[in-house]
């Protein structure tokens, strides 16, 4: 199972 | 290599051909099919997508990001969410932003991925992500009007 939690993202890239 | 990753290796690679007339449709379907069927299709599928529209050969990236909304419209709310992660729509921001990509990318791909992007902030206004992209694109004169 994923452990939730960690927000399996990262953060925006600026422009 | 899983036989899913190789399955939609082949595929995409069927699917963005330089060498394609036109559209392989029969490729595009099934490579959407795989991606909404199989375990992990959506994650394995959408990395695929983020490689292939960053070729440095125009009509591979136009048709990876034509294969990139057909996948959007069939693959449901997985691959929405998916496509609406940072993640991935970093990988599309770095193909349009002069601090990363933008000057090399051709502008017919540059173009179309801004177009998929601000359509994806209509259709799909609840992947909040999207928008987010988009009016930072448009707040750093990305986005032209």
């Amino acid at each position: 199972p994923v452990i939730r939690g960690f927000s399996d993202d990262e953060p925006l890239v600026i422009a | 290599m899983d036989v899913v990753t190789t399955s939609l290796e082949a595929l995409i690679q069927r699917a963005t051909n330089p060498q394609n007339q036109k559209s392989d449709i029969a490729a595009i379907e099934a490579f959407c099919v795989m991606v909404t069927k199989e375990t992990e299709g959506v994650q394995i599928g959408s990395k695929l997508l983020a490689t292939h529209i960053q070729s440095s050969n125009e009509s591979e990236a136009l048709q990876a990001l034509t294969v990139l909304d057909t996948c959007m419209r069939r693959c449901g709310p997985n691959f929405h969410a998916e496509v609406g992660k940072f993640r991935f729509l970093n990988e599309m921001i770095r193909l349009v932003s002069p601090k990363y990509l933008g000057n090399t990318t051709p502008v017919a791909v540059r173009r179309k991925v801004l177009q998929l992007l601000y359509l994806w902030t209509k259709e799909y206004p609840r992947e909040s992500k999207i928008k987010e992209a988009y009016e930072m694109l448009r707040k750093q004169g990305v986005v032209e009007e």
